[in-house]
Order: structure tokens, then C-alpha cells, then sequence
């Protein structure tokens, strides 16, 4: 597979020191990873990996008008996630946490690890066609996108995403907070993810 | 269907731990 370049435990290392580290408050940092679809002859980005931060403060939150999710909605996010639990811990296992409430934001997370972009299609993919960072700050802008992705991000609460291209994929952020563009974050972004160096690996 | 990627399960397993640990932390009653 084209992970063999580099060390998925590392790439999950990096993710949590890219937001971790972070001054912003970033939710969520995912990496699309550059694949070649050998049937299509087509490259495509797919799931990576991704880091789940959270959000600082649900009360905060909801004062930015973000709707909860109704309650059918809750029970389908809670039956998929007691669903994805058996699927990883076996049948009998019980877990308490999968019948609390599954956040907006937690969701949109899950979701996107069905998901993957045909290079230039969808906010990661364009990132990555053009190799030129996409920053969307402010719900407005998300929600004005016309990527699907965007407007789906916005949905669930978020107002800032971002997409970094790399040499192998394109690093994606996003925030519940408006967070205007930072040199800083594009630098760290391309230190970190740099894996034309096969000895990073 | 239970054939879920490699990389997947992993991240998907993560979250999960992660999740778990934060609503424990959350919760006075650790549930």
C-alpha cells in the first residue's frame, strides 16, 4: 500500500502534536492519504488517519446556535456507534459511553471515515490538485462553499475548515471557532507531514 | 459488514477509548 512510505502510529503522533500544540482551539485533525485507485487508474484521497480533539466547552457551544440533534437522530448516531463497538471490542462487549449523547462534531468526525476524494473533487481533494492550502474561516464561507464537505461541516456546528496539501495527502482541520489563517499552522503542517523523506517513517 | 480496513478499525478504535475516557472524566459517577 502507498502507507508504506511512512509509519501509521507516527502520522497519528503527528496529528495530536499538530493540535495539540496548537494556540487555537482546533475540533478535529484528519489526514487524507494520496492513494492510486488501480482499476480507475485515478488517484483518490482516502482515510489516513484522524485525531479527535473535542470541542472546549459544550455550553458554549450551543449558545452559537448549533442545534442538537433530534432525538431520532440520536438514537440512529447511538445504534451505529453500539454497532461500530461490537464491531471492535466483539458481540458481548458492553460500553456505558456509546449511549451518551454523540456530539455533532463527533459524528461529522465518524463519518468521514467512510469518505475519500478523487483528486480535485471535494475541498481535500482540490487542495491537493492545486497544491495550494484552502481556508475557509466563518460559517458564511462553509456554508457559501460548493463543496459538499464544507457545507456538511457547517451543518454539524463547524466554522472553520481548513486543508493543507502535503506530499502524500492533504492534512485537514476543523474548528467550532472562527480561526483566521496562520503562517504558523501551514509551516508546522509542512514540517511535520513531510514524508519525502523516507527516514521519517 | 465487519470488514473494516485496517487503519479504520484503528482510528475507529481510538475514538472510541477516547471517548470513553472523556465521559468518564465528565461524569462525577464515572459512567
Amino acid at each position: 500500500p502507498a502507507a508504506a512510505a511512512f509509519n501509521q502510529e507516527t502520522l497519528q503522533q503527528r496529528l495530536q502534536t499538530l493540535i495539540d500544540g496548537a494556540q487555537e482551539s482546533w475540533t478535529y485533525a484528519i489526514f487524507w492519504q494520496s492513494s492510486v485507485d488501480d482499476f480507475a487508474a485515478q488517484a483518490f484521497l482516502g482515510w489516513g488517519d484522524g485525531y479527535y480533539k473535542g470541542e472546549e466547552d459544550k455550553a458554549k457551544r450551543s449558545k452559537k446556535g448549533s442545534s442538537p440533534a433530534s432525538i431520532a437522530e440520536q438514537e440512529h448516531r447511538k445504534k451505529v456507534l453500539r454497532e461500530l463497538n461490537s464491531l471492535i471490542s466483539g458481540p458481548a462487549s458492553t460500553d456505558d459511553a456509546v449511549d451518551e449523547e454523540v456530539t455533532d462534531t463527533e459524528w461529522f468526525f465518524l463519518v468521514s471515515m467512510t469518505q475519500s476524494f478523487m483528486t480535485g473533487s471535494g475541498l481535500p481533494g482540490q487542495a491537493f490538485y492545486t497544491s495550494n492550502p484552502v481556508w475557509l474561516a466563518g460559517p458564511e464561507r462553509l456554508a457559501g462553499s460548493v463543496c459538499e464537505r464544507a457545507r456538511q461541516a457547517q451543518g454539524f456546528g463547524l466554522q472553520t475548515m481548513v486543508c493543507i496539501p502535503s506530499a502524500n495527502g492533504v492534512v485537514e482541520l476543523g474548528s467550532t471557532e472562527v480561526i483566521f489563517q496562520s503562517t504558523d499552522l501551514m509551516n508546522k503542517v509542512r514540517v511535520l507531514f513531510n514524508f519525502n523523506n523516507p527516514d521519517l517513517g | 459488514d465487519g470488514d473494516l480496513p485496517l487503519q479504520r478499525r484503528k482510528s475507529l478504535q481510538r475514538f472510541l477509548e477516547k471517548r470513553r475516557s472523556r465521559l468518564v472524566m465528565v461524569s462525577p459517577y464515572g459512567s
